[in-house]
């Protein structure tokens, strides 16, 4: 379903120049379970933005779903996101002053769900992440992993057929990261494909699959369970 | 230097009131290095947020080197801050679209250092978190590791007798982590007091003292090291 062939990403110019990537080469089959791990600053959020078509490569093809997205337009990249990918974002980027439930259902605004079937699926999708009571609260009146599991419910409540998730658990106790490993473990056993990027070898541990970055390259891809 | 009585912070009214701290009592002699655990929404960053001085409880006393912050009004209560503070955001809330250096320098801005010096402990925070490289970039043009690197050099620039620091290696990798550890103990080793909110048991078992709280109360206060 993902094909990355010597992908690269540099910011800035000159003496300030950054390889965030710097020739990554990757394939990814539907329903495979890959944890991203490597240090801060290695390059995981980068290549993760270009999975989740929310970021270009500077060289190199990505072809999701065989598509290659350099050829696609605005409009086009956020239906392709919106239709096959949940994402997850490493600072949750939820939408201020606006409830919990809300921020869970906008995805599915864009995406055409009628009102009713909206609210039922965002309903579930909060419980399963053990926050259904806190549904109207807004992201300033919950707490910092309450926020980050409103961003796993607004992922998952689409149904996506891929989630790409950016440090899903780093603000939560290893009870409710737990809870969403579970729920991600479900879903893939559903086969939906789930990438997560993640620094703590107890989540690493539950992926088929893990991938290490190291300054812009992949040190290592080591499978661990069979697809 | 700390002494909380009988704290409690209730959000709300009504059906939708939230008892995030529904009574705690705790004190912290100076040069303590202590960890504070607990689920998500326990209520661990309303009890830090009122220890620095950033909000005020329900009811209860709260007495900062034996003065009551109860009698402070705000400009009081931000030089209080300021002045015997470092404070490390679980969300870091870095100035957007301000270079890291300046992010750094701010506090030390208002507590009226002058310039050269300001800039000589921006820069000695930043390669003690291993920044040396990122001095010019902003918050957009960091990973979210670098981010939270900034908020701990931030906070610790300016000197302070007590560093609060709300899940301060979330972000962090194993080896990025245990730096930002390192400082700590060594700053802790110098006689500053050392207060974090941590998920982590690697990060919990460097403390001198761990404090577990759940639905807004101490379960337990261990000391594990002496003072
Ligand atoms: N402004 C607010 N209005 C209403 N409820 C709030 C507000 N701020 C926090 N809460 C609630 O108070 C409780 C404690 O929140 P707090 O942020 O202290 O938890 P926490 O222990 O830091 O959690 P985490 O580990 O997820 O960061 C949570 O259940 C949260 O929903
Ligand atoms: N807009 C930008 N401009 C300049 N440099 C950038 C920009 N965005 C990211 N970088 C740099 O690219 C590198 C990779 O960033 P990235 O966010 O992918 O790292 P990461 O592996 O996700 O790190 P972390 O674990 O800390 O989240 C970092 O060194 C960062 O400073
Ligand atoms: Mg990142
Ligand atoms: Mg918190």
């Amino acid at each position: 379903v993902i094909v990355v062939h010597q992908v690269t990403k540099t910011y800035g110019m000159g003496d300030t120049e950054v390889h965030a990537l710097a020739g990554v080469s990757l394939a990814i089959q539907r329903g495979d379970f890959v944890a991203i791990m490597g240090a801060s600053g290695s390059g995981k959020s980068t290549l993760m933005n270009i999975l989740g078509c929310l970021d270009l490569p500077s060289t190199g093809r990505y072809l999701l779903d065989g598509v290659d997205v350099q050829g696609l337009d605005e409009t086009q990249l956020a239906e392709v996101r919106n239709r096959k990918i949940g994402f997850i974002f490493q600072s949750f980027n939820l939408i201020p002053r606006t409830s919990a439930i809300a921020n869970v259902e906008l995805p599915m605004v864009y995406a055409g769900v009628k009102k009713a079937e909206r609210r039922e699926r965002a309903l579930l999708a909060m419980e399963s992440v053990g926050l259904a009571k806190r549904l109207n609260h807004t992201p300033a009146e919950l707490s910092g992993g309450q926020q980050q599991r409103v961003a796993v419910a607004r992922a998952i409540a689409t149904n996506p057929a891929m989630i790409l998730a950016d440090e899903p658990t780093g603000n939560l106790d290893s009870a409710a990261s737990a809870d969403v490993l579970d729920l991600f473990e479900a879903l893939n056993a559903e086969g939906r494909t789930v990438v997560l990027i993640t620094h703590e070898n107890e989540v690493a541990d539950r992926a088929k699959r893990v991938i290490r970055l190291r300054d812009g390259r992949i040190l290592e891809d080591v499978r661990n369970q069979p697809l």
